[in-house]
């Protein structure tokens, strides 16, 4: 059975895309078949892994609208996972698909004819909680929420467990939360780890027992084309994601 | 005449709110009249000043749709700067006014019977190039861009600045760049200081010569319900940022 598993939360430069490619190739070096889907108009995650996105003729959206089969978008990539691109054209989805039936379930049936060739399929969230994301929530069957340890990150957890609520009351009783990933987090502050702290006594969501520290390696990382996991393996960021990819595959 | 200046970056977490609250309330302690206006659903510069942002009936959403006048929907804050603010309601707004006439105007039409009582308007947007954004660019007359220094801050920086170009050529020619402002600058690193030279030299857009640096207090000082200048007025970050609104005022 394919996971399905949403990267998610509606808060910007949480670490989302870090998180997809990071745990996507520590996935794949345990031997399982990957898919990276970048849901984000400015294409991040596309970018990172080198590609040239502004030329790209069959991208996501295109699945989305019907007008490119998927099979004919995705792609490899030098890392291990393949890739069903983004670039800025995604940014009219939203506007365009809001208007037609059935508006929330477009991913989930773009990826139907792919998903059986895969083991894990990540999804790479925007910064929102609009149709893109909702669409996300439906096709997923697991989200893992990303959150770096600040007072602000709490309330934004609140809101998009609530709409997880609500995709899973409304549209998809599969769905549940795998687990939050304390990310880019600042060992030597005390303030990140009460803010973790209070993560773990107020949410009835389990919080993954690795966390991933700040590192300028993470930085450094996307402008060689490479994931932490290729940059910087002895490090303790890639040991992060890779010790995530085994607690999902127990 | 009232200076309005977009703080834009659709890059998320890079400081946007940040320097909106800083950057405003350093401006009130010169004895400017400051309006803050919250554009962003998530509502983080509603939040970060205290306010109870689901209870609100009167925010900038109401505002836009002509259901509230402004001027009973801005507030005061104890730091200085009164606030337009916001709640998760603003995220129909982009759906609501897509069909409407006029539609990237409804902002600067807002903003008009309020805005001879203040020396500056500073507007917080949301981490896209959407509709909210586009109004945000078209009741502006300036813009302020904080950029985190990494390597994929370039690519974003070149797509907002082709946005802005356009919002200048076809709906507000007054509309310019006053500068980037270089955030969460980590020093210790050469990759900062690499993206950094690489900026100056690729732009022909101003850049900021102070640098916000990165410090833990930031993420301290919403929870204390503080912009950095009363949190922590003596360390570095309440000083770029009171020697930025110094550069603005000259
Ligand atoms: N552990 C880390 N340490 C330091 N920097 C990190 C870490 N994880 C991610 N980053 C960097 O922080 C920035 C934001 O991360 P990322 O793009 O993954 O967040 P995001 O949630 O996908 O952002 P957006 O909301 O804009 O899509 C990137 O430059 C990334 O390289
Ligand atoms: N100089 C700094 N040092 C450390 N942390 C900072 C600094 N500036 C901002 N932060 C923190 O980084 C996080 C993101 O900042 P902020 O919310 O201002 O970014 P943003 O661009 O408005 O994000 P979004 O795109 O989600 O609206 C916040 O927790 C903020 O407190
Ligand atoms: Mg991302
Ligand atoms: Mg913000």
């Amino acid at each position: 059975m394919t996971r399905i598993i949403a990267i998610a939360n509606q808060k910007g430069g949480v670490g989302k895309t870090t998180t997809t490619i990071s745990l996507g190739v520590a996935l794949s070096r345990e031997n399982q078949r990957v898919l990276l889907v970048d849901l984000d108009p400015q294409a991040a995650l596309s970018v990172s892994l080198s590609l040239a996105v502004a030329q790209l003729r069959e991208t996501v959206y295109r699945v989305l609208l019907s007008e490119v089969p998927i099979e004919q978008a995705i792609r490899g990539t030098h890392s291990g996972p393949d890739i069903l691109p983004a670039n800025i054209d995604l940014s009219a989805a939203e506007l365009e698909l809001a208007a037609q039936m059935g508006r929330e379930r477009f991913l989930a049936e773009a990826l139907q004819p792919v998903s059986s060739k895969y083991d894990f399929i990540l999804l790479d969230l925007p910064p929102s909680l609009g149709l893109l994301a909702v669409n996300a929530l439906v096709a997923a069957n697991e989200v893992i929420i990303p959150v770096q340890c600040e007072y602000l990150a709490v309330r934004a957890l609140t809101l998009l467990l609530s709409t997880i609520d609500k995709v899973q009351a409304k549209l998809n009783p599969q769905l549940r939360v795998a687990g939050i990933l304390p990310t880019m987090f600042n060992g030597r502050t005390l303030h990140s780890q009460e803010v973790l702290d209070e993560i773990r006594s107020t949410f009835r969501v389990h919080v993954f027992p690795m966390v991933v520290k700040h590192s300028v390696r993470f930085k450094e990382a996307p402008a060689a084309g490479l994931s932490i996991i290729d940059y910087a393996p002895d490090q303790d960021g890639a040991q992060a994601y890779t010790a995530l990819a085994k607690e999902l595959l127990q």
